[in-house]
């Protein structure tokens, strides 16, 4: 009581997500076209550890202690990529499932962190309706994280509980996973 | 003219990036 959001507020997020949604489709061609700098080397679909250190940057990957140099997100190997849209515009279908999975399987045994709310919700916005098997408990899987996450914090004022609330929200409200929904 | 271009620099490369942040923000808010 007190850390799930109010049903108002999980339908605006599923109405300005479905927008979302629409401007994604509506740009994609465009993003497509775009060339990436000479530093984004994305991986192959089946390259699990290479799509997480992509995502999620070499020191969350592989624990190493986080520096600051005082301009953040300037060091996307360390930090990783963020999803922007000329990255995310490139993925087809399949890769998205699979990037989907790679982290949900990361978030399965460790801890949540900024990158991979980021991530998950742009992967969402590009996973196309109607959902295969294999996504449905994909998406299933990462709803139930989110709430075993949450029912551990211990403050109302984590900084975690609203990204947590929001994938929640998602899956189970836009993708129609209601019995996972916070009534 | 058209609209096209506004839309377009609304839309930028960091667009689901900040989708995201003002999602969140606003549960800390409500």
């Amino acid at each position: 009581l007190g850390f799930s959001p109010s049903l108002k507020w999980q339908q605006q997020q599923v109405g300005n997500f479905s927008d979302i949604r629409q401007s994604v489709n509506k740009h994609r061609q465009l993003w497509q076209t775009k060339t990436l700098d000479d530093n984004v080397i994305m991986p192959k679909i089946d390259d699990e550890e290479g799509w997480k250190r992509f995502c999620l940057g070499e020191n969350v990957c592989l624990n190493t202690a986080q520096t600051d140099s005082g301009e953040p997100g300037v060091d996307y190997i360390k930090m990783g990529f963020p999803p922007f849209l000329s990255i995310v515009s490139k993925l087809n279908q399949a890769t998205v499932s699979a990037v989907l999975e790679y982290l949900i399987n990361w978030f399965e045994e460790r801890e949540f962190v900024p990158q991979l709310g980021r991530w998950l919700y742009a992967l969402l916005a590009c996973l196309e309706k109607p959902l295969l098997p294999e996504a449905h408990s994909l998406i299933r899987q990462l709803a139930r994280r989110c709430s075993t996450v949450r029912a551990n914090l211990e403050s109302k004022d984590d900084e975690r509980l609203s990204a947590l609330n929001l994938l929640i929200c998602l899956v189970a409200r836009y993708f129609e996973q209601n019995d996972l929904a916070d009534k | 003219g058209t609209g096209q271009s506004d839309d377009s620099d609304i839309w930028d490369d960091t667009a689901l990036i900040k989708a995201y942040d003002k999602a969140v923000a606003s549960f800390k808010k409500s």
